[in-house]
């Protein structure tokens, strides 16, 4: 799930646009 | 009074503040029937996720923002994410009369829902007096939207390479916020002051957000 990613994890996934893994 | 340049880029950054916001769905559960301290735990950090997920949105609508070195682009945003976090919180908190019931409601039970979440209360208490504290210079929503963008392009965060791009960037947003500020609230000349004043404190909460997260996870 997202909450057991890292802060940085999220925002690069983020940034590239990718929300749901 | 601000040029017509500058309303339209305060327009601008106001209607992407308003659009990326945490999803309706998110915030519905958060807002349901009482749970356990895991649960909460689980919400919480739900929500936090999805709103670094539509801080990131925001961002990347900011004038410039795409055009920086990439790895600045996240240095930046990791650097900002907490403090535009209890932003956001801050206009839940501070929300002033007239208020609707149910939304005054709302945010009683999210307060109670985050003092109740296992967080230690020497982390919770200067929290709730930070919202106080801001919902006394009774900002406009142009003000949160305008703070929240100069906070992220803070050309000091730490990784910054390349920070005079970065000043680039913040620099008319500050000027948009210092007239903005003038003619929003005419009867106190330090509204602009007391709003960086409150950015400062700000930084506080980010060098305690790690040690706060750290007890949460123990209890």
């Amino acid at each position: 799930p997202a909450s057991n990613l890292g802060l940085e994890d999220i925002i690069r996934k983020a940034l590239m646009g990718k929300y749901d893994d | 009074e601000l040029t017509q340049e500058q309303q339209d880029l305060l327009r601008y950054i106001l209607d992407s503040f308003i659009k990326y916001r945490i999803p309706q769905e998110v915030t519905k559960k958060l807002l349901q029937e009482r749970c356990n301290a895991e649960e909460n735990f689980l919400l919480l950090t739900e929500t936090a996720t999805s709103h670094v997920q539509v801080l990131v949105e925001f961002t990347k609508k900011l004038p410039g923002f795409q055009a920086l070195d990439h790895e600045d682009q996240i240095a930046l945003l990791k650097g900002s994410a907490v403090e535009a976090m209890f932003l956001r919180s801050a206009q839940i908190f501070s929300k002033k009369i007239p208020h609707e019931q149910s939304e005054q409601k709302q945010s009683e039970l999210l307060e109670d829902r985050i003092r109740h979440s296992g967080i230690a209360e020497e982390y919770i208490t200067p929290m709730f007096n930070f919202y106080r504290s801001i919902g006394e210079l009774k900002m406009a929503q142009e003000e949160y939207a305008l703070l929240t963008a100069i906070t992220i392009l803070s050309p000091d965060r730490s990784y910054v390479k390349h920070r005079e791009a970065v000043e680039r960037l913040q620099e008319p947003l500050l000027d948009i916020l210092q007239k903005y500020c003038k003619l929003n609230h005419p009867d106190d000349p330090q509204h602009f002051a007391r709003l960086l004043g409150r950015l400062t404190e700000l930084r506080t909460f980010n060098h305690h957000h790690a040690d706060m997260l750290m007890s949460w996870r123990i209890n």
